[in-house]
């Protein structure tokens, strides 16, 4: 069998959340939602990026997974998001780190790669690069969800309990409740 | 974190990531989502999107190295994804990636529980998992 895309939802959530066969459901929903917006690009002649960037932007759009608008939130009690798109075709790449209003990160970092010299902007510069181009900035309480909200005040509680020593390949017990690998 | 990878009808692989980070990071903590090489990566053999522990993902440099492991060592994809995630879990990690080769080949190799993964064939046929 040839496949043509393959997307990927995140790690390390299941046993950290109660899963209901509903929300099971939700979830395969909207993988499969992703994968016909995707599939629909390619066999309409739309190039690799596109396809990548229809996929993408379905589940950045969605509160389940952690891009976008699920996004999960900063100690600051913020949501950061990080995204980033490469070519094969060239090796030319895009990236941006450490935004809080670009709606679509990924079209973002598609910009950055078409429209820029750079490969990774972060921060405001990132920000005022995407309204440059045209992209949809947001409040940033547009990404503001309760279960992501919920899953930080539940991990600062566990860690005000449990401090521990921090290293980089030791990271505190409480990140385990709700941590959202990124 | 989210991410696709595509080969498109002229033989063309894109890889993408996009994610929130992690719950409660701290001073402008940055994972591997958008570090080109490490948790995206794309050339005109094999495209690759990685989720999990980013620090370990940058530190395995994973990405580039699948594709590494593709060109230097003629490794199969499968083969290659897999050693690489299991090179992140012996260093401490975790996580898993996504990767689809320029002959419609995927690998989604992975070492923890809660890996969301869908994949489409040329014929439209779709698949979902998620693993548990």
């Amino acid at each position: 069998k040839k496949y043509v895309m393959v997307i990927h939802g995140g790690a390390g959530t299941i046993t950290r959340e109660a899963m209901t066969p509903e929300k099971e459901n939700a979830y395969k929903a909207k993988l499969t939602e992703a994968l016909k917006a995707g599939y629909k690009e390619l066999t309409n002649g739309k190039t690799s990026v596109e396809a990548v960037a229809a996929a993408i932007v379905i589940l950045e759009d969605s509160p389940l997974f952690n891009a976008g608008k699920g996004a999960v939130f900063t100690s600051d009690e913020k949501n950061e998001l990080d995204a980033s798109i490469m070519s094969g075709k060239n090796k030319s790449a895009g990236a941006i780190a450490g935004v809080h209003t670009i709606k679509n990160p990924i079209k973002a970092a598609i910009a950055v790669m078409e429209k820029s010299e750079h490969v990774m902007l972060s921060g405001e510069g990132a920000e005022k690069f995407a309204k440059l181009q045209g992209l949809e900035i947001v409040d940033p309480k547009y990404f503001w969800t309760k279960e992501r909200w919920d899953g930080l005040q539940k991990v600062k509680k566990k860690e005000a309990q449990n401090p521990t020593k921090i290293s980089q390949n030791n990271l505190p017990a409480s990140y385990e409740i709700d941590q959202k690998f990124g | 974190t989210v991410g696709a990878v595509a080969l498109d009808r002229k033989g063309n692989i894109a890889a993408g990531t996009s994610t929130g980070g992690m719950t409660n990071k701290k001073y402008g903590r940055i994972g591997d989502a958008p570090i080109i090489g490490a948790g995206t990566y794309a050339n005109t053999q094999v495209g690759i999107s990685g989720t999990g522990w980013g620090e370990f993902f940058i530190r395995a440099t994973a990405a580039r190295t699948v594709a590494a492991k593709m060109e230097y060592l003629n490794k199969d994809l499968k083969t290659a994804a897999q050693e690489t995630i299991d090179e992140i879990e012996k260093m401490g990690g975790d996580g898993g990636l996504i990767a689809l080769d320029k002959d419609g080949n995927i690998a989604m190799p992975f070492n923890t529980a809660g890996m969301y993964r869908g994949a489409v064939s040329e014929n439209g046929e779709i698949e979902v998992e998620i693993y548990k």
